[in-house]
């Protein structure tokens, strides 16, 4: 890419994350999962889509289309909602610099 | 959420070390109302064509069911709060700074990272980047050319300028209209939807207003709140909307008074089409076919003479020559015809297809859809007029259409007559285009002679 998308690619993995949601203990249940972007690392927020949410809404996908409703809180959704952010390695982390050492390349078949 | 993909053997083998995944508390689920209004405007049940925006082909088995659950939640989006981890990590401060609604204007470059597949294997997924323009807005609905695939809603898009601003994030990777696939990602706006996130954190925990505070607040070095109708490359308001009885398309202003569009879009001559133009204004003016090419001639092409001046609309500069890679962009009103304005897709210039030395037909990668026609394609650096969108293509054994082969009329095959035409009122060098030669007509017809067509060994 062009000179002019050095400082956005580097915000852009900087801020990139992968959002997994799934039910506590029940592991075969299956998983949903999206991407996100971290907005703040302290304290650590994150906005996903919502749409992995959806099978955990206490009362349905319904509550998603309540006329003048902008916002649901956290607890509309299950008790049993588990989720997980994962990241890239960040350039001060131990990971990142691990990155640099190993080349950890692979040519997967098509 | 089961993809049915395989990961191979070398992916499981680590592409890039990560951090370990992190336990998150869902804050609250966030949707931005002006957004949900204009979706609805554009894309629901009234809308003339069906849209579908589930992450698989429009033949795919989804139920109703879930194919309703995605459409409920394709403009909800989520805030977390991440696990303390160690300690290094957690002194970094914020990491995004977000550009207000209507600072990015139409045409202008995006960057959009997000993870295909979600956390389908992350060491290999995990921010993959694309790379397209703002194609079109309508309040904090905006749409992209750059290509996203099912996993990457949630994504961030950001703005080479303001370099690494977050302009949005994708609500819909793909886009079907009349089961055809659109090559554009529908995305929200990320101001307003931050600007819900600070007011609901507010509300729900009083006590911890300090996290709406922390939030990335709008970026207030970049002009705020412009009207983004008005924005855009100068050269894209060339492009008009063609109304011809019931059938409408694009077109371009070539001259104060004269639009040229396809002849599939206003077909018979002396007939009376109406045109709008967006910028810098909404006027529409009524106009009359002064010339239609036959059926018979390859070149797809109308003109029509306005009863009125199409004031403060740019005429853009003809290209003499075409260089095959260079950046292009086509403007039409495909997609959403006058609900939401002209669509700018971005490109290049895939192939020039010449006849005795002389090009006869452009094709681009930009992304191309029914509406488009007659529409502009302009080099994306100069902004000179390369020529008239004509057609996509479609397979027609699969029914198929590939939005990004697309095919238009060179410029250089129609300024001498249009000149003559604008300067003298005489016809006689458009009436020529019903005259080309037998190797144009092959070109335009996608065949070869038969004795050339290249038999198949499989």
């Amino acid at each position: 890419m062009g000179r002019q998308w050095g400082p956005s690619m580097r915000v852009a993995e900087q801020a990139g994350c992968v959002v997994s949601a799934s039910r506590a203990g029940q592991p075969d249940a299956g998983s949903w999962s999206c991407s996100g972007v971290i907005l703040s690392r302290n304290p650590g927020l994150v906005l996903c889509h919502g749409g992995i949410f959806t099978p955990f809404l206490r009362t349905g996908s319904a509550a998603l289309t309540q006329t003048g409703t902008a916002f649901l809180p956290g607890d509309s959704c299950s008790d049993d909602l588990r989720l997980h952010v994962q990241w890239g390695p960040t350039a001060a982390s131990p990971a990142g610099r691990a990155d640099q050492e190993l080349p950890g390349l692979c040519t997967p078949q098509c | 959420a089961s993809l049915g993909l395989e990961p191979g053997a070398p992916s499981r083998a680590r592409a890039r070390p990560l951090q370990p995944p992190r336990p998150a508390q869902l804050l609250l689920l966030l949707s931005c109302p002006a957004f949900r209004s204009h979706f609805a405007r554009l894309f629901g049940a009234d809308a003339v064509d069906q849209w579908h925006f589930v992450s698989s082909a429009p033949d795919d088995a989804v139920s109703e069911e879930e194919e309703e659950d995605q459409l409920r939640a394709l403009g909800w989006f989520a805030l977390l709060r991440v696990q303390r981890g160690a300690a290094a990590e957690e002194r970094r401060g914020p990491v995004v700074t977000v550009a207000p609604l209507g600072a990015v204007v139409k045409g202008a470059p995006l960057l959009a990272c997000g993870s295909p597949f979600g956390a389908f294997c992350p060491d290999i997924f995990l921010n993959t980047l694309s790379r397209g323009v703002l194609s079109n807005a309508a309040g904090p609905l905006l749409l992209t050319d750059a290509r996203c695939l099912p996993g990457t809603e949630g994504g961030g898009v950001f703005a080479a300028r303001p370099a690494g601003a977050l302009v949005a994030l994708v609500a819909a990777p793909l886009c079907w209209k009349a089961r055809e696939w659109v090559g554009l990602t529908l995305l929200c706006a990320a101001a307003p939807l931050l600007q819900v996130a600070r007011w609901a954190l507010a509300r729900l925990h009083p006590g911890s207003a300090s996290l709406s505070v922390l939030l990335p607040p709008p970026d207030v070095s970049t002009p705020r709140g412009l009207p983004l109708r008005d924005l855009g490359p100068p050269w894209a308001a060339a492009a008009v909307l063609v109304e011809c009885g019931t059938v409408w398309g694009s077109g371009v202003v070539v001259a104060p008074r004269l639009v040229v569009t396809c002849r599939h879009v206003a077909p018979r001559e002396a007939a009376r089409v109406l045109v709008h133009s967006a910028t810098p204004k909404n006027v529409a003016i009524w106009g009359q076919v002064v010339f239609a090419t036959q059926e018979t001639s390859p070149y797809d092409i109308a003109v029509v003479s306005l009863e009125e001046e199409l004031n403060g609309v740019p005429t853009p500069v003809p290209a003499g020559h075409f260089h095959e890679g260079e950046p292009v962009s086509v403007v039409g009103f495909g997609v959403f015809g006058q609900a939401c304005g002209p669509s700018v897709t971005s490109g290049i210039l895939s192939a020039v297809v010449r006849v005795d030395g002389s090009p006869v037909m452009l094709q681009t990668t930009c992304a191309v859809h029914g509406g488009s026609s007659g529409g502009p394609l302009f080099s994306s650096g100069s902004g000179d007029l390369l020529g008239i969108v004509a057609s996509n293509t479609r397979d027609n054994n699969t029914g198929a259409t590939y939005p990004h082969l697309n095919f238009s009329i060179p410029i250089t095959v129609l300024q001498p007559a249009l000149k003559q035409y604008s300067q003298t009122g005489d016809l006689g060098g458009l009436r020529e285009l019903d005259h080309t030669t037998e190797p144009v007509r092959v070109v335009w017809r996608l065949q070869r002679p038969l004795s050339e067509v290249p038999r198949s060994k499989l």
